[in-house]
C-alpha cells in the first residue's frame, strides 16, 4: 500500500479494529520503507494520525480499544520519527508535543512507557531551539488542564505498584527533564520540585528493586544532583 | 536518498545506556 492509501484509509472514519488493523499496517510501512516513503506519507499523513490521536484521548467513558488505538498510534508516531524529516516535521506540528505528555498516561502504563522514551528522546535533541523547554512547557500545560501538579503523572509512573519497565522510562523522562536545562539554578528547581512532590520517598524504594536498567537512571540521576550540588 | 534513519532508535539506546546525560 502507498502512503496515500494509508491516508484515505485513516481520513475515512474508519473505527476499532479495522482502524487498529491499518494502524499496525502502517507502522510495519513506516518502519520498513525508506524515508521518501516518510516523506510521501508527510506533514498530511502526521496531522491525521494526530488528529486521530486528539479524538481518541477526548473520548468520554472509551472502550479498551481506543487505549490500544492510542498506543498503536504512539508506535506509528516513534517509526515516523526515526529520521530526521519526522522529527522536524513532529516538532512544527502544532500540538505533537502535547499529545504525546496525554499518552503518557500512569492508568495505561504500556503506553506511557512508549509515549515517555519518546518524550525522553525529544528533550536530549540538539537543535537551534530549545526543544527541552518545549516539552516542559507541554507537561505544564496538561497538568493545568487536568489541575493537578505538572509532576504528578511521573510520580504515579513510579510508585511501587507499577511495572519495573514503567518505573525505568519515568526515571528516564525525570532526568531528561532536569538534565538537559542550561541553568544550574533551573535544574535544582526541578530536582526539588520532584523531590518536594514525593520523589525523595520513592527513590529508597527503586534503589531497593536493583535491576541494571534502573540502576543505570538512578546513578545518572544521583550524579547530576552531587554535580550540581557542588557547583552551587 | 541522504537521510539518516534510525536517529530515534540511536537516542532512546543511548538514553537507556545513560550515555545520553554524559557530561560534554
Amino acid at each position: 500500500r502507498s502512503a496515500l492509501i494509508y491516508i484515505q484509509e485513516l481520513k475515512s472514519g474508519v473505527r476499532d479494529t479495522q482502524l487498529l488493523n491499518c494502524l499496525e499496517s502502517l507502522r510495519v510501512s513506516l518502519n520498513n520503507n525508506p524515508v521518501s516513503w516518510v516523506q510521501n506519507f508527510g506533514t498530511e499523513g502526521l496531522a491525521t494520525l494526530l488528529n486521530i490521536l486528539k479524538g481518541l484521548q477526548d473520548e468520554l467513558d472509551p472502550p479498551s480499544v481506543n487505549y490500544k488505538i492510542q498506543h498503536e498510534i504512539i508506535r506509528c508516531l516513534k517509526a515516523f520519527m526515526n529520521n530526521t524529516y519526522g522529527i522536524k516535521m513532529m516538532l512544527d506540528s502544532e500540538d505533537g508535543i502535547l499529545l504525546l505528555v496525554k499518552a503518557a498516561d500512569p492508568s495505561v502504563p504500556a503506553m506511557m512507557i512508549d509515549a515517555a522514551k519518546l518524550l525522553s528522546a525529544i528533550c536530549i535533541l540538539q537543535g537551534p531551539e530549545n526543544i527541552h523547554e518545549k516539552v516542559l512547557e507541554a507537561v505544564t500545560e496538561r497538568a493545568e488542564q487536568k489541575d493537578c501538579e505538572r509532576f504528578r503523572p511521573l510520580l504515579d509512573g513510579l510508585k511501587v505498584e507499577q511495572s519495573i519497565p514503567l518505573k525505568v522510562a519515568c526515571m528516564q523522562f525525570v532526568n531528561a527533564l532536569i538534565i538537559p536545562a542550561d541553568e544550574l539554578d533551573f535544574r535544582i528547581h526541578l530536582r526539588s520540585e520532584f523531590m518536594r512532590l514525593g520523589l525523595s520517598r520513592i527513590l529508597p524504594e527503586l534503589r531497593k528493586i536493583g535491576t541494571e536498567e534502573l540502576n543505570v537512571q538512578l546513578s545518572v540521576f544521583d550524579e547530576h544532583a552531587e554535580e550540581d550540588s557542588d557547583d552551587l | 536518498e541522504g537521510e539518516a534513519t534510525g536517529v530515534m532508535d540511536s537516542l532512546m539506546e543511548a538514553l537507556q545506556s545513560g550515555a545520553a546525560f554524559r557530561r560534554k
